[in-house]
């Protein structure tokens, strides 16, 4: 553990909060992909399997039963108790264009073609899009409720630090993992615009709102 | 040489 991946986790862990208080407070989850949240909660329970069958440390095991348990306490509320407060209209990114690419992909391209590894590989390309729908939605709408853009920043901060974390791992332990690495890439990548508006605006008291 | 560990990472 390095203090780019502690740091990583913590705004991983941030960032699925603040979503999660935000939905449960204002009783509205108005601006956000249920999509990309069903997403979210796919990835986490393709990659956290092992749960049940290795014990790594017990932080590891306590972050995962709460990015699960939050994710689908996240999408419970969107689409049952809050659904009227859904904005179906504006969330109709074609999902079935992200899983099928990546779970072919998967499959393709692995450490090893086990049943674990494969999921666990479909999982890390996944996260690497999953936040397209919550983008695609924004887009459409053409701006974002502050506390959302400050959501996605600490969701894209998070796999920014996992890469510094990489590094730190490749040079001081060797250890490297080329998957992993090219998916944070591609990841962090499509945050970049986002993190020039969040900079930009919402940093300097704007509201986010894209040129319609 | 890159040596895979376990999955330690979330």
């Amino acid at each position: 553990m390095n203090i780019f991946r502690l740091t990583g986790d913590l705004s991983h862990l941030a960032a699925i909060i603040i979503l999660l208080l935000k939905i449960w407070k204002s009783r509205s989850c108005a601006g956000i992909s249920g999509k990309s949240q069903v997403l979210f909660a796919l990835v986490f329970t393709t990659r956290y399997l092992d749960l049940l069958t290795s014990f790594i440390s017990l932080y590891n095991t306590t972050m995962k039963v709460i990015y699960i348990g939050c994710s689908y306490a996240t999408v419970y509320l969107i689409y049952m108790k809050l659904k009227a407060t859904y904005d179906g209209n504006h969330d109709t990114f074609r999902v079935e264009f992200l899983i099928v690419p990546v779970g072919g992909l998967a499959f393709l391209v692995n450490h090893d073609f086990s049943p674990l590894e494969i999921l666990w590989t479909f999982s890390i390309y996944l996260e690497s899009v999953a936040i397209l729908p919550q983008l695609f939605m924004i887009s459409k709408t053409g701006e974002a409720e502050t506390i959302t853009t400050h959501y996605l920043f600490f969701l894209g901060l998070y796999r920014a630090l996992y890469l510094i974390n990489w590094i730190w791992r490749f040079y001081f332990e060797g250890f490297f993992d080329m998957i992993a690495i090219v998916a944070g890439v591609v990841q962090t990548i499509l945050y970049c615009d986002f993190f020039y508006l969040y900079v930009t605006k919402v940093l300097k008291g704007k509201k986010l709102s894209l040129p319609a | 040489e890159t040596i895979k560990t376990d999955k330690d990472e979330l």
